[in-house]
Parts: C-alpha cells; structure tokens; sequence
C-alpha cells in the first residue's frame, strides 16, 4: 500500500474509467464519521512522486442515517407527558366540541320552534319603544308656550357672484 | 363496489448469469463472463435485435446506480443514451495539398490542415452499461467552488458514504496522460486516506 493511505485497490484497467467502493466498519475505525480522501494514481507516477492532493476529492465515510436531535419545543412537549400525536388531539378537541355544541343548539331551537311563545317579551319591548309620555301642552317646559300659527321661516340662499 | 384485485405472485429466479463467447478483432475467439455489481450487470450478452430504447445506467452524486429507461415523446427521444462527443476520440491532424485531394476550387500547391477524429476502440467499453465520466460532467469543489473535480465526475465532494453500500468511483479516462511518452495510462489504482479535520469542520463551534 501506498505510504499513508488506509486502503488501496489493486492496479484495474484505466479504459474502464470506474471502480465499485464498499466502505467497512473498519474504516470508521470506531467512530461515526470519518472524512476521507479518494485519490487516483495512474501507472506511470511513482509511489513516491504521487501527490493524493493534486486530484482527490474529499468526502465522509458514516456509520448510517443521521437521527437528528429533538427541538426545544419537542422537549417542551415531551417534559409535559405529550407525545406526538396527543397535542394534535388536544389541540383539534376544542373546535371540535365548539362545532358540535353549535350544531346542538341549531337543532334544539329548530325543534321547539312552535312550542315557543315569546309574544309577552316581545310586546313590552315594543311597548318601551312607544312609551306615550302624554300631550304636549302636558309638559311643564311648554305649559306658558303660545300655540303660534306656522309662519315659513327664513330661507338663505347662495347669493351670485354678480351680486 | 371495486373488483378485488388479486396480488401479483412475487417470483424468485435461479437464472445464473451464463458465460458467452465473441468474436474480437475479426479472428480473436473470447468468453466473457459477466459480473453483477451493486445490481449492475457488466459484460452482459447484447441482444439479438437491438433494442434503441435500451436502458442504461446512470448515477447519482453519490455514486448510485440508477437505471434510467430512454422515451420517445412528440417524435423525440428522451433521456437517451449519453452522447461522449469527441471526448473519447483521438484527434490526428493531416495535411494534404491540392494535388493529393484534387479539389476544382484548390490549387496544385495549397495545403489543406484537416481534423480527423479516430473512433476508441470500443470492444470492452461497450460491455459497461454506466455512464462514462467526461470532462463536461465534472462538479466544482473547494469553498468558493471553484476547483474543477478533474479527473472525477463521482462522488461530488463533501457525500456522505454510508458503510457496507457500493459506490461507483468515475474518472475521465484520458486524464491520465504520460507526459513524456504522451500515452495514455493503461492502469490506474485508488487510494483511501484520512483526513484530519478542525474542530470548526467537525461542527464544534467556539462557545
């Protein structure tokens, strides 16, 4: 092997222009990650003059998938004993129940619409309306007042420029 | 009301991939045995009628396998089979005078510099159903991205390789040149090195 590299392939055929790579284990070298460098040595560059960083191309050899850490918000969740799904069904539980009580009470006044009577509240209401508060000569604010005949009143209009 | 529909018994097959023989260079009588790799089969017999939809295999920044079925949409054929251009053939330049091409428009002493492009010789480059790296497949590395990939067109730099999964390492083959004897090399070899990383590549930042 070349001084330096961990793993070298055998000399193949350069027409062929690929090489199939399997990473093992035993290049972790007990570790998640390692970052590693492929470089290509052509027959006619010794072992000694080959320079890996001339035409390597770099890149992480991983155990697996990455699992990335939980948010702030989802620890905050999991510390109040709510589990993924729970928050969604709290949280759609109360529209729901809004929803439904509407729906309820839609139907309970559509029910006993003729076994109402709500004649008395309505008249008095009405009645409060068109209170008669009596006749005019009745008011002590205009008990002295003379029942004067309609005179039309004063009218002011635009006067014209030419005026 | 929907019709059930039956599952599709799932079949096994015991095929095992057999050596056939060709005839090379007109006389030359060889068996080749072909070789499946990471689901890709190498060497495989060409067939009988040739189909010019045939499937070929492309690859992912990794280094993925992925077959890729060619279409023909509108009169067009799609995702075809990779065109390499010239960047495969060799390049000899003649020069001819007059006399020789005998052209009605060219004078007896004229000279003629011509480009002529020598097809590769295709007989175990056909055998490979991956696409060939070219330098117009090259990816830019380095932070700023501006470092050509040469000679490798995969993987792009910075993948991640998960372990025991195969990967295919493509370089351009006529990278390779002997600058003395201008030849192309005929053997090439791969090497694995580690590399040390700052802590500030690793992810550990200053606190």
């Amino acid at each position: 092997n070349l001084h330096g590299a961990f793993f070298s392939t055998e000399w193949v055929k350069n027409v062929d222009g690929l090489y199939p790579m399997e990473p093992t284990e035993e290049w972790l070298q007990d570790k998640y990650e390692r970052r590693i460098l492929i470089a290509i040595q052509p027959d006619y560059i010794e072992d000694e003059a080959f320079d890996p960083w001339a035409n390597g191309i770099l890149l992480h050899v991983i155990m697996g998938s990455r699992v990335f850490k939980n948010t702030k918000e989802q620890l905050a969740l999991q510390d109040a004993g709510i589990s993924d799904d729970t928050w969604y069904y709290v949280a759609l539980t109360m529209p729901t129940m809004v929803v439904v009580a509407c729906v309820a009470m839609y139907f309970f006044l559509h029910l006993n619409k003729t076994h109402r009577d709500i004649h008395d509240v309505r008249q008095f209401a009405v009645n409060q309306r068109r209170r008669v508060l009596g006749t005019f000569k009745t008011f002590n604010k205009y008990k002295k007042l003379k029942n004067r005949p309609y005179s039309e009143l004063p009218t002011h209009s635009k006067k014209s420029s030419k005026q | 009301y929907r019709n059930a529909v039956n599952p599709r018994p799932t079949t096994t097959t015991s095929e095992v991939i057999k050596p056939w023989r060709r005839t090379i260079y007109s006389t030359q009588v060889e068996v080749v045995t072909p070789t499946v790799i990471a689901g890709v089969t190498f060497s495989a017999k060409p067939a009988v009628t040739p189909d010019p939809l045939q499937p070929w295999v492309s690859l992912d920044k990794l280094g993925n396998p992925k077959t890729v079925k060619p279409e023909i949409k509108k009169g067009r054929t799609v995702r075809g089979t990779p065109d390499y251009s010239t960047y495969f053939q060799t390049l000899h330049v003649t020069t001819l005078t007059g006399d020789e091409i005998g052209a009605h428009n060219m004078d007896k002493d004229d000279i003629l510099v011509e480009d002529v492009f020598e097809d590769e010789d295709k007989t175990y480059v056909s055998l490979n159903p991956i696409i060939r790296c070219t330098p117009q497949r090259y990816r830019n590395k380095g932070l700023a991205k501006d470092i050509s990939s040469e000679p490798f067109c995969t993987p792009f730099e910075n993948v991640e390789w998960k372990i025991d999964h195969t990967y295919f390492v493509t370089w351009y083959t006529k990278f390779f040149e002997d600058p003395e004897t201008d030849k192309i090399a005929e053997k090439v070899r791969l090497h694995a090195f580690y590399v040390k990383e700052k802590a500030h590549e690793k992810g550990f930042k200053k606190r």
